[in-house]
């Protein structure tokens, strides 16, 4: 199968992000027609009378070692943080995440034009060139969301270390990110204007 | 032998590219490896 | 003309060459070991039906005994003398990992350079996988278990983000 998924990796991954979304409204269905209020009792009654349903949802579970376990350490790694967080020098920081992978990140949306993309956290299973694709820990079940960078801010921490819970927190402006995460390698970021982002002062 | 000898660099250029490189290569045989409770039809996705 | 120049590499993060066959710890005790307890014997038989162990020298009977869940949970000891030159690499690459993920414990012993002179009459190429099963001496079983590390695949046990390791590779370009 990897041949044809290399050949059309795109239409793969829409097919996947198609069928986590459909399987989840199915589920959520199920969930409201039988009354079922809480993730233990879904998971066992799908997995029980839908095992196919069940089968395709996403789980958010299996991703969480790739941000804790990896990404972290990359970004660690990448902004040579030690513990002792004075050797961080700001603007070297903010030059290397601008071209740092965030696949793999846990953002959340702080503000945003669509006021019911606000709150939502994730960890991104693609980084595309308009759209963070977040799978998210949902209260009845992990749901695939695209989150449209235009018109938002995302927002994402470093913990510093295990013991204590400092963390640095970054802002991610989305209309300052609408490219591919492998042009933004590449690229350098020069000031722009920014009437496009008065929502980021308003609210 | 004709080779103009010079010290080997102190910094390494492009590092950030290592390291990303390096990160997405782990990722991706993270996310193709066998996980318990990973949804089978997804790994070729990986 | 030409100048030095030095070209960074990216070190691949999952190749373990140094640790892909475990090491042994005192190599000439296991080897005498193995001659004594198992080869000298093996050398006074004529046919296999006479072997006094469940033991298999074929590459094929060792790839399919590995690979086959049997039931059964002895642990099994995979001589290989993976040193000499007779031996073709082909076989020997894919070895490590089939123990590594054989549904019972394997444990591989890799054997000094010039073994595979010893081991002409029992194997062509110098394998022998050997299970543990109760006639097996316990005092040979022992030795080797201590004397012998672990496979060991560090990105397919838990994960757990190798550091980049970039080394520069010296070179030379004309001028």
């Amino acid at each position: 199968n990897y041949q044809r998924v290399n050949k059309n990796s795109k239409i793969a991954l829409r097919e996947f992000i198609n069928s986590c979304k459909k399987s989840t409204q199915k589920c959520l269905k199920l969930a409201h027609e039988n009354k079922i209020t809480d993730r233990e009792n879904l998971s066992s009654y799908l997995e029980k009378d839908h095992p196919a349903i069940y089968e395709a949802l996403p789980q958010y579970d299996g991703f969480v070692p790739m941000y804790k376990e990896l990404w972290l350490n990359y970004i660690k790694e990448l902004l040579s943080i030690t513990n002792s967080i004075k050797t961080l020098n700001g603007s070297s920081a903010l030059l290397k995440l601008s071209m740092a992978d965030y696949n793999g990140a846990l953002l959340r949306v702080t503000k945003s034009k669509n006021k019911s993309l606000r709150g939502i956290q994730g960890i991104v299973i693609w980084d595309s060139q308009k759209f963070f694709i977040l799978i998210v820990k949902g209260h009845l079940i992990d749901e695939i969301k695209c989150i449209p960078k235009k018109g938002t801010v995302f927002q994402f921490e470093i913990p510093l270390s295990d013991t204590d819970d400092s963390a640095l927190r970054y802002s991610i402006l989305g209309d300052r990110f609408k490219y591919r995460s492998v042009d933004r390698a590449g690229r350098k970021f020069k000031s722009r204007r920014c009437d496009d982002m008065l929502y980021y002062i308003q609210n | 032998n004709g080779v103009l000898i010079v010290p080997p660099p102190r910094t390494i250029a492009n590092q950030d590219h290592f390291h990303r490189l390096n990160y997405l290569y782990q990722l991706s045989a993270y996310q193709t490896k066998p996980r318990a409770g990973a949804v089978k039809g997804h790994t070729p996705l990986a | 003309k030409r100048r030095q120049v030095y070209k960074p590499v990216l070190d691949n993060p999952f190749t373990n060459e140094a640790h892909l066959w475990p090491h042994v710890h005192d190599q000439p005790l296991i080897w005498q070991l193995v001659q004594s307890s198992i080869l000298n014997k093996l050398a006074h038989m004529q046919s296999k039906e006479e072997y006094p162990w469940e033991l298999y020298t074929d590459f094929n009977d060792i790839v399919q005994y590995l690979s086959s869940d049997r039931g059964n949970s002895d642990p099994v000891y995979l001589f290989v003398c993976n040193k000499d030159p007779g031996v073709p690499l082909v076989l020997l690459q894919q070895i490590p990992l089939l123990c590594y993920m054989a549904p019972m414990a394997v444990k591989l012993v890799q054997l000094p350079r010039s073994a595979l002179a010893a081991f002409k009459t029992v194997s062509k190429y110098g394998l022998l996988l050997l299970r543990c099963d109760d006639r097996v001496d316990r005092k040979f079983v022992s030795q080797v278990d201590k004397n012998v590390d672990p496979l060991q695949f560090p990105w397919l046990s838990a994960v757990k983000y190798q550091p980049t390791a970039v080394k520069l590779l010296k070179t030379t370009v004309p001028i």
